[in-house]
């Protein structure tokens, strides 16, 4: 998803 | 998760811990900036707000409370430690929070990915961390002697640092759409201010002497 943030990293 | 994203978060974990038994076992502070880690209990509370809300990985869950509960804690030890507190060089540690702290919310009000409190905080927090480490870059380079714990602690935090960036390379290739350059920005930044460091980090070590930052 192109508009998705890194929001699985730390 | 590839080995890049992984070794990064290790070496980030080793260089937390490289402080907290530190500053718990000699019992001293000496070299450390208060202020870099204040920044970072903040850049951990705005960035971590998610662990209300998402759930990624146990993984992902326990770090996140790692960093948090090892950043408040070295806090607490240098303001409130009776004796760590001591060894705090208030005088050298001049850096002044808002300096930073203003800038960078004032750009994430800016430029974000999306207008929510939870995303304009995570975004807060990226553009923090990627300068929080500048006043223990220039307490660094005040003291003229950094002692060797306090040297490899910057040296593993620049590695991590460095590390991330190849794991985005990797996902970049790996995984479709895999791109964000908010993050791809202040990532570089924050690896960049590291460069000097790791210059004389790596002088010291090739020439096998005491770690010296020039003034």
């Amino acid at each position: 998803n192109l508009e998705q943030p890194m929001h699985d990293e730390l | 998760m590839n080995i890049f994203r992984l070794a990064g978060d290790m070496t980030h974990l080793v260089s937390v811990l490289v402080l907290l038994l530190k500053i718990h076992t000699i019992k001293s502070c000496a070299g450390i900036s208060l202020k870099t880690q204040e920044l970072y209990a903040l850049v951990f509370t705005t960035r971590y707000l998610d662990l209300f809300t998402d759930y990624i990985s146990l993984y992902n869950t326990v770090m996140k409370l790692i960093f948090l509960g090892s950043s408040f804690s070295i806090v607490w030890y240098i303001r409130r430690h009776k004796i760590v507190r001591r060894s705090y060089d208030k005088d050298q540690d001049t850096f002044r929070h808002y300096f930073i702290v203003l800038p960078c919310l004032v750009l994430a009000l800016l430029i974000h990915h999306k207008f929510t409190f939870k995303e304009v905080m995570w975004t807060f927090s990226l553009y923090l961390e990627a300068v929080a480490i500048l006043p223990q870059l220039v307490l660094l380079q005040r003291t003229r002697n950094i002692d060797n714990l306090t040297g490899q602690y910057v040296f593993l935090l620049g590695a991590y640092r460095a590390l991330y960036i190849l794991n985005w390379i990797y996902r970049h290739y790996t995984e479709p759409h895999y791109v964000h350059w908010i993050t791809w920005i202040a990532g570089i930044v924050q690896t960049l201010l590291y460069a000097d460091f790791f210059y004389y980090y790596f002088q010291s070590w090739k020439n096998n002497v005491k770690l010296q930052l020039p003034a």
